[in-house]
């Protein structure tokens, strides 16, 4: 009675009742089971994070988004998902004495019945160092097409942004067609490089140029979000 | 006549005449007289009562009443009813024992988000449609 919600268990559950509704609820959320998170300690990752905001944005119960662009994309998708990076290679000297950081997220977890409308890899950059101060700087984004023992990856150019080196932000590039490949053909999901170079081609290290990596702050850390579109409804199985 | 008398629920009383804070007791049913009418219910569904904190972020559950009480004639002025469900209450009423009475069930719903963990620690975001009752009405 104390409840400020009156919950509809209005008796202590036994604990096959209790089973019994989680199975009906998971049922109703179309899960095939309860999902068990292999880091639960995460939810202050940038990824949980950013998802929250757009959770309460469209709830409408909180801040604003802070861009037209996912606000676009969100009133039109049935679901958003984050996948967190599963490798981070920096490699310091490529073949071409090139920099550059690979990124790989798995977009086999879909959902059944999914199409994705839009795709985002989002990327923290803090101040660079000092050296760098007053220049521009240019985050290019490439997909792997194919990889070699010996010789430098063959790389499709996604997108690129040009920054000043002394900005930090959250750097945003666009690899939806990029994403539908993958969904469809997840063997050749090779994931993503970036690179960084100044405005006269010159390889930056990633590092120097205040790119945040793995090692950084939980809170800055890389990650991809794509948006959804259901192409069919949601049927629960037959019992 | 259904919803005449309209109990006296104490706590959380609400303005809507729709609503009531209160799960039916056992003796709620034994007359027709004592029966409600066709009304939305509150019921909220816990998922942290559930044990799931650690793979839903958000929300804590959500209210996502049901719809209970009794469809007689004449339907209650505010419920809602199908065109239906008035046939369906004369033809109840001309054989009692062979046609049952239209059923009380929700009119409108709408739709939540859940914001969720899945097994790799990616996270969704998914709209449910279809999962809070903003009303009820005769079927």
């Amino acid at each position: 009675d104390n409840h400020v919600h009156s919950s509809f268990i209005y008796r202590r559950l036994r604990n096959h009742e209790r089973r019994e509704i989680q199975r009906e609820i998971l049922s109703i959320l179309g899960l095939p089971h309860r999902p068990r998170p292999f880091s639960p300690g995460k939810q202050a990752s940038s990824a949980p994070l950013f998802m929250l905001d757009l959770y309460n944005a469209m709830s409408a119960q909180g801040p604003a988004l802070t861009t037209a662009h996912d606000t676009n994309f969100l009133n039109d998708a049935d679901m958003v998902m984050s996948f967190v990076n599963l490798v981070e290679k920096d490699k310091d000297f490529s073949h071409q004495r090139r920099h550059y950081k690979e990124f790989r997220f798995d977009l086999t977890q879909i959902p059944d019945g999914e199409a994705v409308t839009a795709a985002e890899f989002r990327i923290y950059k803090d101040r660079s160092h000092a050296r760098y101060d007053n220049i521009t700087l240019k985050v290019t984004i490439y997909q792997v097409i194919k990889e070699y023992q010996n010789k430098d990856a063959e790389t499709f150019l996604l997108d690129s942004k040009k920054v000043q080196a002394s900005d930090g932000g959250w750097l945003v590039f666009d690899i939806t067609a990029t994403s539908n490949h993958w969904v469809m053909n997840p063997q050749q999901n090779l994931g993503l490089q970036l690179c960084v170079e100044t405005i006269d081609g010159r390889s930056i290290n990633i590092k120097s140029a205040g790119i945040v990596g793995r090692n950084g702050p939980q809170s800055k850390q890389p990650f991809l979000v794509a948006f959804f579109k259901a192409s069919g409804v949601l049927l629960r199985s037959v019992r | 006549a259904a919803g005449g008398k309209k109990k006296n629920h104490n706590r959380n009383k609400s303005n809507n005449q729709q609503e009531s804070s209160k799960a039916p007791r056992a003796g709620d049913y034994n007359t027709s007289e004592q029966k409600q009418a066709c009304k939305k219910h509150e019921l909220y569904v816990s998922f942290r009562d559930l044990g799931w904190q650690d793979w839903i972020i958000a929300p804590e559950g959500y209210a996502a009443f049901y719809c209970d009480g009794e469809c007689s004639f004449p339907l209650n002025a505010h419920m809602n009813a199908t065109n239906h469900a008035i046939v369906q209450t004369l033809v109840h009423l001309m054989f009692p024992d062979n046609v049952p009475k239209p059923c009380c069930a929700p009119t409108k719903l709408n739709a939540i988000s859940v914001l969720y963990f899945d097994d790799s620690s990616n996270v969704i975001l998914k709209k449910y449609r279809n999962m809070v009752v903003r009303s009820c009405g005769c079927h």
